[in-house]
C-alpha cells in the first residue's frame, strides 16, 4: 500500500485548494508557528474518519471548516481526498488506486467517498482499519505520553499496536 | 490470546531494545510483562542510557524521554510494520548527535514505511526526498509550495 | 480581596495584551473576568494572533500555544516583578522570528529581574552575558564550564 | 534582591561540586541531551524548601541523592547551596549576603541551613515566600499548561501570582 498525494479544499486554515504528492521514502514538511503544518496531519487523521473532537483540536464538527479571516470569507464545506496505490486487495477493495474523500457542511452534516462514489462510514473505517489509522499519526507533543501510562494501559496499548 | 501477546511482546522487547541501543548510541532498555493469575497484567518499561544506571522512566530527561518514546514507537514498526506513519515535531527536544541517530533509524524503517514528517531539524529535512513549506498569508489562509531541499535556507 | 484582585486583574490584562502584541509581531489578547454573585468566578484567556480569526486557546498551534504561554508569564513579570526567573527550554516550539522577539522581550525584562535561561537557541543564547555548557561523562556524572560566547559551536 | 552564586554537592548528577555565578542579566545554559541541565533548575527549587517528589521527578526524599554510575559509588549526601545579595531586608534578615543550604542524607533527613546556621524549613519558607518561589521555575515542558486550566483554576492561579 503506498499513499500518493492529498488534497485539501477548506479545510481548517486551508481555503485555497491545496495538493501534495507523497515520495515513496519521506516526505518533510516545514514552515514557521501557525503556517498550518499540523492541519495537514490533523486532515489525514479526519479523511480516515477520526470522529474526536479533541483529537481535531475543536469543539463541534464545523469547527474544522475554514473560519475566514481578514478580507476572506468564511467557507460553507471543507473537504479532504487522500489518494491509496494497492498492489493486490489489501484494502479490501478491487482497485489499483483507492480514493478516500470526506466533506463536512456547516449544519455539521458529514459525506464521505470512496473513488468518487458516497459510502458509510463504516466502510471508511474498514479501509482505516486495514491501514491501521490509529497507529498512523503521532501528534505534536503527544510523542511521550506511552511513558506516563501505568503498567496496565501500557499492556493493552501494545496488544493493539503490535 | 494471552499466548499471542506473551509472543509478540517478546518480539517487540527485542525491537525496543536494538532501536533504542541505536538511538541513544548505546544502553539497555526492556518491557517487562508484569504478571498477573494466568494472564499479563500489565507491562513495565525500564530504560538504562549509556554511561546511567538503571532509571525509572520518571528521571530520565526532557530529551532522553522523547528519544525512549521514539524508539518504542519505532520498535513497533519493525515488529509490525505500518504502510504509512506522519511524525509531527517528534524530534523538537533532542540535540544534534540525537537527531542524527533519529534520522539514520528513520532512512532505515523508510524501506518499508512512507513517513511524512513535520520538522523544524535541518538533519531530518536532508534525509527526505520531498519537501513542502507551508506559509500563512496575512489573510489567515495557509498555502504549500514545493521545496528543493537546497533553496531550503536554514530556519 | 475581590476589588483588589479586580484591579491587579486589569493590570494584568493591558500587560498581556501588550506583551502578546510584541511577541506575536502583533495580534491582540484578553484576559476577562468571567463574574459570578459578587466575585470574580473565572478567568478566560482570548488570543487573536496577527491575521487570524479570534481563536479558542484550544485551536492554536503547538509555537502560538508555547508564546501565548510566554506572553502571560512575561506579562506576571511586567506587572509583579520578580528578583529571579530560571527558564527550562520555554522557547523550544518557537520558529526562527518568534525567538528573535522572545529574546528582545527578555532583554527588556532582565533588567529588573535575573534570567537563568536553559536553551538549544542560538538566539536566546547570545543574549546571555554569562554562558554555562553542562556535560555529561561516561561515568554518569555531570560537570560545568563557562563558556565564552565566541567558543559556543552551534549545538 | 541578587542571586549571586549556586553550589551542587551530590545533588543528582552533580557528584562532584560544581558553582554556578550568576550575571545581573541573564545567564544561559546549553548542553547535550540528558547532560544535567534540568537538575540545576531543580536544586534551586529543591534549595528554595520543595517538598513535592513529582516536582523533583523523584520519588523518596533521598532519590535526589547521586545513586552512582559506571565505576562511580553513590553518596551519601546531597548538598545544595544559593547565594542572594538584598540591600535592605526584604528577605527578612539583617545580613547583606543571605547564603541557603539545604542537605539530604541516605535516611531521608533533611538539614537546612542559613548563613552557615542549622535553621528550620518555616525559617526557608519564609524566604522563599519574599522571593515569590512558587513561580521563579518555569519547568520544561510545562510553560503551556496555563493554557489548559479551567477558567476558575486559572482565576486562583492569576490571584496568587499577580
Ligand atoms: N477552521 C479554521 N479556520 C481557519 N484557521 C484555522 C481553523 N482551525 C485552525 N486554524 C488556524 O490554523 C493555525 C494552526 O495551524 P497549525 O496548528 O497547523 O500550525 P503549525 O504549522 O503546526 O505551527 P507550529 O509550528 O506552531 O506547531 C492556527 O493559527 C489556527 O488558528
Ligand atoms: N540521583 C541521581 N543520580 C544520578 N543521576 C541522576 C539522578 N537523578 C537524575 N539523574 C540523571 O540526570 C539525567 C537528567 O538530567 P537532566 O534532566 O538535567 O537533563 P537535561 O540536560 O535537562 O536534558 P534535556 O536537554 O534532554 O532536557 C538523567 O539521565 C538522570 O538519569
Ligand atoms: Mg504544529
Ligand atoms: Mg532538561
Amino acid at each position: 500500500i503506498r499513499l500518493t498525494r492529498l488534497t485539501v479544499l477548506g479545510f481548517k486554515s486551508f481555503a485555497d485548494p491545496v495538493e501534495l504528492v507523497f515520495d515513496h521514502g519521506i516526505t518533510a514538511i516545514v514552515g514557521p508557528n501557525g503556517s498550518g503544518k499540523s492541519n495537514l496531519a490533523d486532515a489525514i487523521a479526519w479523511v480516515l474518519g477520526e470522529q474526536s473532537g479533541a483529537a481535531m483540536r475543536s469543539r463541534r464538527a464545523e469547527d474544522v471548516i475554514f473560519a475566514g479571516g481578514p478580507g476572506r470569507a468564511a467557507l460553507g464545506m471543507a473537504e479532504v481526498t487522500l489518494v491509496l496505490e494497492q498492489d493486490g486487495e489489501e484494502l479490501g477493495l478491487p482497485f489499483h488506486e483507492v480514493s478516500l474523500t470526506r466533506r463536512v457542511f456547516r449544519d455539521g452534516e458529514n459525506q464521505y467517498l470512496i473513488n468518487g462514489a458516497r459510502a458509510r462510514l463504516r466502510d471508511v473505517a474498514q479501509i482505516a482499519a486495514a491501514l491501521r489509522a490509529e497507529w498512523v499519526i503521532v501528534r505534536q507533543g503527544a510523542v511521550d505520553h506511552v511513558l506516563d501510562q501505568r503498567p496496565s494501559e501500557r499492556r493493552d496499548f501494545l496488544e493493539h499496536a503490535a | 490470546i494471552e499466548r499471542r501477546f506473551a509472543r509478540s511482546l517478546r518480539t517487540l522487547d527485542r525491537a525496543f531494545a536494538a532501536t533504542f541501543s541505536e538511538l541513544f548510541g548505546g544502553g539497555r532498555a526492556r518491557l517487562i510483562a508484569r504478571d498477573g493469575t494466568g494472564s499479563i497484567e500489565g507491562v513495565e518499561l525500564v530504560v538504562q542510557p549509556a554511561g546511567k544506571r538503571v532509571r525509572s522512566v520518571q528521571q530520565l530527561s526532557g530529551g532522553e524521554r522523547a528519544l525512549t518514546a521514539v524508539a518504542l514507537r519505532f520498535a513497533l514498526l519493525e515488529s509490525s510494520p505500518l504502510p504509512f506513519c506522519v511524525l509531527d515535531e517528534v524530534d523538537a527536544a533532542l540535540d544534534e548527535a540525537n537527531v542524527l541517530r533519529f534520522r539514520a533509524v528513520l532512512e532505515r524503517l523508510a524501506e518499508r514505511t512512507q513517513f511524512l514528517v513535520i520538522t523544524h531539524n535541518r538533519a531530518t529535512i536532508e534525509a527526505a526526498g520531498t519537501l513542502y513549506g507551508v506559509t500563512m498569508g496575512e489573510d489567515g489562509v495557509s498555502r504549500v509550495v514545493s521545496l528543493r531541499l537546497a533553496e531550503y535556507a536554514s530556519e
